[in-house]
């Protein structure tokens, strides 16, 4: 499954 | 944090007080492409709205996201605001500032919809912010082209932001070494914005390193 994306950039 | 994720970001910071910088202190917005200025203010809304989610990533993610969400209005401010106090500049740049953005946010809505990391309204905001910002500065690129001339600050303004989104992908790639992670979209539409700005880093190489005009195509 798609991994939960943590957007942690800009 | 890696270096060239800082350098990025100052980078991205640079461009924009640079542009900031260019209407104050030149009071001109001559070259200055309101399309491309009104795109990243849509490119901070939509991928920025973890904000509103509280679930703030650090400190220096967060004021960074609200210095990009209201300096990006203000440049628009300023530019609405020269209708006003310099009505012939104005009307120039809607004259020249003729590049078709409708094809911009249709293809990018599109690519939203089909490439995202998840389904939901926040992943496909996230998705279309960051389709959206690797083609922001088509207009600014098309105008600067059609003048064939402009000031040097707005040069090193797109200069500044092309570096910017260049220097994250050594970023994703040192990330991908360290931490094994590595997200396909954002690499995918960062190599695009690369791509976008090649051939204006190859002219900006000429003028700015060699000195010669600009003689844009």
């Amino acid at each position: 499954g798609e991994e939960t994306m943590s957007h942690d950039e800009l | 944090m890696n270096p060239f994720r800082i350098l990025g970001d100052l980078s991205h910071l640079a461009s924009i007080l640079v542009l900031i910088f260019n209407i104050k202190s030149t009071n001109t917005i001559e070259g200055i492409s309101i399309k491309t200025q009104v795109l990243y203010v849509l490119v901070f809304l939509t991928r920025y709205l973890d904000l509103f989610s509280f679930r703030l990533v650090s400190f220096y993610n967060t004021i960074m996201k609200l210095f990009f969400i209201s300096s990006s209005i203000y440049v628009v401010v300023l530019l609405q605001r020269s209708k006003t106090t310099q009505a012939v500049a104005y009307k120039t740049m809607l004259l020249t500032d003729t590049f078709k953005v409708q094809y911009i946010l249709l293809g990018t809505l599109i690519a939203a919809f089909v490439i995202n990391h998840k389904f939901t309204f926040v992943e496909i905001a996230w998705s279309f912010s960051v389709w959206l910002e690797s083609v922001a500065i088509l207009p600014q690129l098309f105008m600067l082209s059609k003048s064939g001339k402009s000031k040097s600050l707005t040069v090193h303004y797109i200069f500044a932001l092309g570096l910017y989104r260049t220097l994250y992908i050594p970023n994703w790639i040192w990330r991908y070494h360290t931490e094994g992670v590595i997200d396909k979209i954002a690499l995918a539409a960062g190599i695009i914005q690369t791509l976008v700005y090649s051939d204006f880093f190859y002219l900006y190489y000429k003028k700015v390193i060699k000195r010669s005009a600009l003689n844009l195509p």
